[in-house]
């Protein structure tokens, strides 16, 4: 463990943790895609299919069973609970992702470290995690009321995986032998993509103005 | 934390 890693994963919670606070306090996913919150519960439930079977730390372990609860959760509350599912927009949260889904699954059946089970759902989940912002980018960019719970929610969600890719590094430099191609590329293609909610976040933060995307 | 492959990460 290194303090990029722990950084990561600390940043990664506490985007977790504030969509959790925003849906659970006040009883709105007004602005959160479901289409990207089903795309984590799924890009989770093929990441951590070694939860039984391998044991890294406590840590690990813990971690893996809030990412899974919290996701699993969230969409709960967005299909199903009463009062938070009316203030989901339906027509606004559009994106086909099943379209990101089926080629994220040939990607991973062509190229993987190895061709086993649970390391082609495991790719599988890395090709998914870096496209799985897609519908809430989408959406954001659709509903121009951007609340700063779910503005906060992407920055975190976009700044985790950067930790991820100094921690990539560290370990690069400090690890023999420590090489993935494939986590390095996704992890680079999955920032990358946030880089320009990134630019807007930061300039509505200098100019102390609403966060706008461009339509 | 062991294991330098990256099953390790979350």
């Amino acid at each position: 463990m290194n303090i990029f890693r722990l950084a990561g994963d600390m940043t990664h919670l506490a985007s977790v943790l504030v969509l959790l606070l925003k849906i659970h306090t006040i009883k709105s996913c007004a602005g959160v895609s479901l289409k990207t919150q089903e795309l984590y519960a799924i890009v989770f439930a093929t990441r951590y299919l070694d939860i039984f079977t391998s044991f890294y730390s406590i840590y690990n372990t813990l971690m893996k069973l809030i990412f899974l609860g919290s996701s699993f959760s969230i969409v709960w509350y967005m299909r199903y609970h009463k009062t938070v599912r009316r203030t989901y927009d339906r027509e606004q949260d559009t994106f086909r992702h099943w379209f990101l889904v089926l080629p994220c699954l040939l990607l991973a059946l062509l190229i993987h470290e190895k061709f086993t089970f649970l390391e082609v759902l495991w790719t599988f989940s890395l090709y998914l995690e870096a496209v799985a912002i897609l519908p809430q980018l989408v959406l954001l960019q659709r509903t121009r009321n951007i609340d700063n719970l779910t503005g906060q929610y992407v920055f975190l969600l976009g700044g985790y995986r950067g930790f991820y890719i100094l921690n990539w590094i560290y370990r690069y430099l400090t690890e023999p032998h420590f090489v993935h191609w494939i986590t390095w590329i996704a992890g680079l293609v999955q920032t990358l993509l946030y880089a320009d909610f990134f630019y807007y976040y930061f300039q509505s933060w200098k100019n102390n103005k609403k966060l706008q995307l461009p339509a | 934390w062991p294991s330098s492959h990256s099953k390790d990460e979350l």
